[in-house]
């Protein structure tokens, strides 16, 4: 899950859109939860 | 619970411990404690950042990653 | 400004844009809608997640746009 800690809050966001995974704005206390629903889609 | 929420909801959420939402059990309070979402308003603030996606919130709720922004 | 605060607390928030947030001007709105800060409940969110502390809130409407998870 590491990878996705270079990702910035605008590139993340970009991914759970291609993946349209629903989301909303990208801060502190949303981020984690956001990349792990991103290594759950691909993995 | 029920009557947990109703005591909750019955005045402004102030500087309520977040032990006072229904549902949020003593473990799980401590967990989000950790986190610096110590009052209710706190993980209120939570909620709508997850723009109020109860399914979001629900998996935050299980694993309360990401410290709130005033820790980080 | 107070006349567009007064409208919005005037009524329950429900889905109003970040626009009706007093001080949100045209451009901050903009950047905010791009965030995923469209609506202005969401905005209150952060505010409660940064626990109301308005140096921090005014600190992060300064530049909304986060650093990654490395650099903050």
């Amino acid at each position: 899950m590491d990878d996705y800690a270079v990702l910035s809050d605008t590139e993340l966001a970009a991914v759970l859109r291609q993946y349209n995974i629903p989301h909303g704005p990208i801060v502190g206390s949303t981020r984690k939860l956001y990349e792990k629903k991103i290594f759950e889609y691909e993995t | 619970a029920s009557q947990k929420h109703r005591d909750l909801v019955a005045e402004p959420m102030g500087e309520k411990p977040v032990g006072s939402l229904s549902r949020i059990g003593e473990v799980l309070g401590e967990k989000l404690e950790e986190r610096g979402f110590d009052k209710a308003h706190v993980v209120l603030g939570q909620f709508l950042v997850l723009k109020r996606d109860e399914d979001l919130f629900r998996e935050w709720l299980k694993d309360p990653c990401g410290a709130n922004a005033k820790q980080s």
